[in-house]
């Protein structure tokens, strides 16, 4: 079985060009093995 | 007739003997062909979606009849003497860890008992940071990231995507939430009922390039998504990855694919044609779903937060629409209120 996580979280913008640089970073890469309750992102 | 009788004494072992070996090869190459993707994982290689004669097969398969008696053989009591053996033989084969169980396992009565084990208290500790997010489930990170551009596409494998909003259903708030943030950038977040309130005054902006207000006083929105697999072995109870309020439910009869990784490199749309549960609502940050997919071997999903709900049904033939089963949860536009780490869900066999 599969679980698909879909959420909002900040996004912050370097102004400079507009390009967003979100504030939401993932903690985890693809492939990891992860257990309940463990970060995904913060 | 005697004669006859005698020449017949081997077919039995004979074919017996012949379906072992015919499974042994199968198995022996299903394990070939993982050990080349765990290969071409380690060194970094993608392959690219494929469809093949395989996946073409399997639409021609009664998956859910398959499904379903799978379900029944998995629900037959298992005599206590016996029960260790088998929970121990399946928690080789598939990695399970027996030391975590909250029962005794002469305890679990059946193998669908077994699989939806509860853990030891604490086996699962929650991460306290009130900033973070946590993992819903134990499993294998498939993939992550933010959801950019108007399609609002997820990558299923390289080559192939799908659209988030076929995911969750025509019925999500999620374009709500788009739309409210395009039009009408002074609506204040009231209780969240009624239309007006499913628009968060955050915004999320599919447009691409983001165009940024430096004069805008409300933070920036974006969303992301996160692909989490299960295999067999694995604790399969879901969790809430934040305190989260529920507010709807969607439940997509859909098809029983198998969900491995062959499958999502073969099978178009793996994710939007399957059998799942969608759950909808908002976290501190804005909007948050889940979709929790079935698969053959485990096409059932059962909600702590609605145990009459029941999937994996038996298909009745003309009633073939493709349209989800909605529930908005009371109170309205307040729906379930869960703390992180709250326990949401359960796959289970059959």
């Amino acid at each position: 079985s599969t679980v698909v996580l879909v959420f909002q979280a900040p996004l912050s913008r370097s102004p400079e060009n507009g390009e967003s640089s979100s504030d939401f970073k993932f903690l985890v890469q693809r492939g990891d093995r992860v257990r309940a309750g463990e970060a995904l992102g913060r | 007739g005697s004669s006859k009788g005698n020449g017949d004494w081997f077919l039995l072992p004979g074919a017996t003997v012949a379906t072992l070996l015919m499974l042994g090869v199968l198995h022996g190459r299903r394990m070939y062909e993982d050990m080349k993707v765990g290969e071409a994982h380690e060194k970094g290689i993608e392959f690219e979606f494929q469809p093949d004669a395989k996946s073409a097969f399997l639409r021609l398969l009664p998956l859910r009849s398959i499904s379903r008696c799978w379900g029944v053989l998995t629900s037959v009591e298992i005599p206590v003497s016996l029960r260790s053996r088998v929970y121990g033989a399946w928690a080789r084969a598939f990695h399970s860890n027996l030391e975590e169980a909250a029962l005794p396992l002469e305890e679990y009565a059946t193998l669908q008992d077994f699989f939806v084990r509860t853990l030891k208290e604490g086996s699962r500790p929650i991460d306290p940071d009130p900033q973070c997010l946590v993992s819903p489930v134990d499993g294998t990170v498939l993939r992550f990231g933010e959801i950019k551009g108007a399609g609002a596409m997820i990558e299923q494998v390289k080559g192939f995507s799908y659209s988030v909003f076929s995911l969750l259903g025509a019925t999500s708030f999620l374009p709500t939430i788009a739309k409210g943030d395009m039009q009408d950038e002074s609506s204040e977040p009231e209780n969240v009922s009624g239309e007006k309130s499913r628009k968060s005054w955050w915004s999320i902006s599919f447009a691409s390039p983001k165009v940024w207000n430096p004069y805008s006083s409300r933070p920036m929105k974006g969303l992301f998504y996160c692909v989490i697999y299960l295999k067999p072995g694995d604790y399969h109870r879901v969790h809430a990855p934040a305190d989260w309020n529920i507010l709807a439910r969607r439940h997509f009869s859909g098809r029983l694919y198998p969900v491995n990784e062959r499958a999502t490199r073969t099978i178009r749309n793996l994710y939007v044609e399957n059998e799942r549960v969608v759950l909808e609502g908002l976290w501190q940050e804005g909007f948050m779903a889940l979709a929790a997919v079935g698969a053959t071997n485990i096409g059932s999903i059962e909600l702590s937060i609605e145990p009459e709900l029941r999937t994996n049904q038996a298909k009745k033939k003309f009633l073939h629409s493709e349209r989800p089963e909605e529930r908005l949860y009371e109170p309205d536009g307040v729906g379930r209120t869960l703390k992180k780490g709250d326990e949401v869900a359960a796959f289970n066999m059959g």
